[in-house]
């Protein structure tokens, strides 16, 4: 199965 | 007239570099990564950061191709945000990215 609202962002 | 005769296209790069804030911050966020099956985005940019004010301007939307000279397109996303913050500890402490505008 595809999760495609997971969506990780991360502060750099 | 940069040719590059059928090499990997180079056009429409740009070349971006950035030292770290006092705290060791960028001022941006990045996301995607090969575990995800995305390339890598800037998905924000903070005002007044290194990311908002360095000369070319890092903008959301950039696709970031090279990092420090590194080809990042097998990176994972943590190891993307790895070797970004390992740039800062670096002794010209200078971050330099390759990215295609969007």
């Amino acid at each position: 199965e595809e999760k495609d609202e997971c969506i990780i962002a991360t502060e750099v | 007239g940069k040719s590059m005769n059928g090499a990997v296209p180079h056009d429409n790069l740009v070349l971006i570099k950035m030292r770290p804030d006092e705290n060791g911050r960028f001022g941006f966020n990045v996301k995607g990564g090969a575990d995800q099956r995305m390339p890598i985005i800037v998905s924000r940019v903070a005002p007044g950061t290194p990311a908002d004010m360095c000369m070319p301007r890092l903008n959301e939307g950039d696709q970031v191709v090279l990092i420090n000279g590194r080809d990042i397109s097998d990176h994972t996303h943590d190891d993307v945000v790895m070797l970004i913050k390992a740039s800062c500890e670096d002794q010209s402490g200078e971050l330099i990215l390759l990215v295609r505008p969007n």
